[in-house]
């Protein structure tokens, strides 16, 4: 068994809980916060079967897309803070980070 | 150090959360959601050492029971949509669906 | 590449995400609550090389301190009921609680 982290933007959301439920691939959503950007994505927590983590992996990559995102950053990306002036930039923020971890034991009851 | 992760019912999280405190047992509460009902649900991260899990495991057991939940599918589960008319369906929702993952290095400040 | 699932309280929720930005630490967010005290605290993804965690933990020791909260439990911590009379005990939380698991793979899309 292993464990799939997957951060997405909550955009993509829907789209990959439907595309995993037709697949038969169980699933559980958290609501989260990107560091960066401070903005609301969606992390899924997936179980799945060793032999079925490609499978998984590519139903997020074709569920997820990338975007630019404009925002105006609230303080320095760096150390100075005298004259800052915010003003927006542009950031491109990927259609999924994806973590696979090891489950050592399941259960459900 | 083990880290137990568990996704329980709602309606089960206050009395998981007491027998947990009872048996001296340290956890955090996430709100999450349900990849296929989209229902609210609780997931539970438990840092245990390892002699532990067996009783943090049938804690949890004995804390949270299965039930039938009654739904109407916002959209079909196969392929086929275009004569799809919702009606309820029945759900048997379990107890508990728990992992235990390792956990190399544990830390308190 | 490691995941650091770091519980920190609320209030050292912006300072640490700030740190982790100047350091170009990447750092997903969640809302959490004790196991104890049912009170608010962040949890935070962070993966990272491995070379990197004794950094990305003493930037979470530095940014992150304990404080001392007052609280009035809800019920008794044993298991006497009868003749349980609710008053304010003085709770010692800590900076941060701190796990570092392993990842096996790690994809961006
Ligand atoms: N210090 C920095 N300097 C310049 N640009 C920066 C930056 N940190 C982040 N960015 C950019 O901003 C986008 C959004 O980051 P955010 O942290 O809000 O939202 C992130 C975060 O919630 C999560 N994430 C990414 N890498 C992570 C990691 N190693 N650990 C935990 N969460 C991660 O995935 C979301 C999307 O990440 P993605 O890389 O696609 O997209 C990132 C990246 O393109
Ligand atoms: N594709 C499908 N076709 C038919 N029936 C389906 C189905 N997916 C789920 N169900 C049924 O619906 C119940 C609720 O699933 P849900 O995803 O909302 O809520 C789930 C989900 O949040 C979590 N979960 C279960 N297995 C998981 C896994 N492998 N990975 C991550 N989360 C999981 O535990 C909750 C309860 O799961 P449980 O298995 O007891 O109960 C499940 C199961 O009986
Ligand atoms: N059964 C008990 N009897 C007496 N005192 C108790 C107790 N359980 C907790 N406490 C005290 O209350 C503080 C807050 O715990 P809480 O569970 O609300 O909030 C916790 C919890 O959300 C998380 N946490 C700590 N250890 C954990 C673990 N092993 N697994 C998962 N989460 C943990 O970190 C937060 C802060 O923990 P910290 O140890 O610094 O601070 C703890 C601890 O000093």
């Amino acid at each position: 068994m292993k464990m799939v982290i997957a951060i997405v933007q909550d955009k993509d959301s829907p789209k990959l809980a439907q595309n995993l439920i037709q697949a038969g691939v169980r699933a559980t959503k958290l609501a989260s916060t990107g560091g960066f950007l401070h903005a609301g994505n969606t992390t899924f927590l997936i179980g799945t079967d060793e032999e079925r983590v490609p499978e998984v992996l590519s139903l997020i990559r074709t569920s997820c897309r990338s975007r630019e995102q404009v925002v105006t950053p609230m303080s320095p990306m760096g150390s100075q803070v005298e004259s800052y002036v915010p003003y927006p930039v542009s950031v491109q923020v990927g259609g999924a980070t994806i973590f696979v971890l090891d489950v050592e034991r399941f259960e459900q009851y």
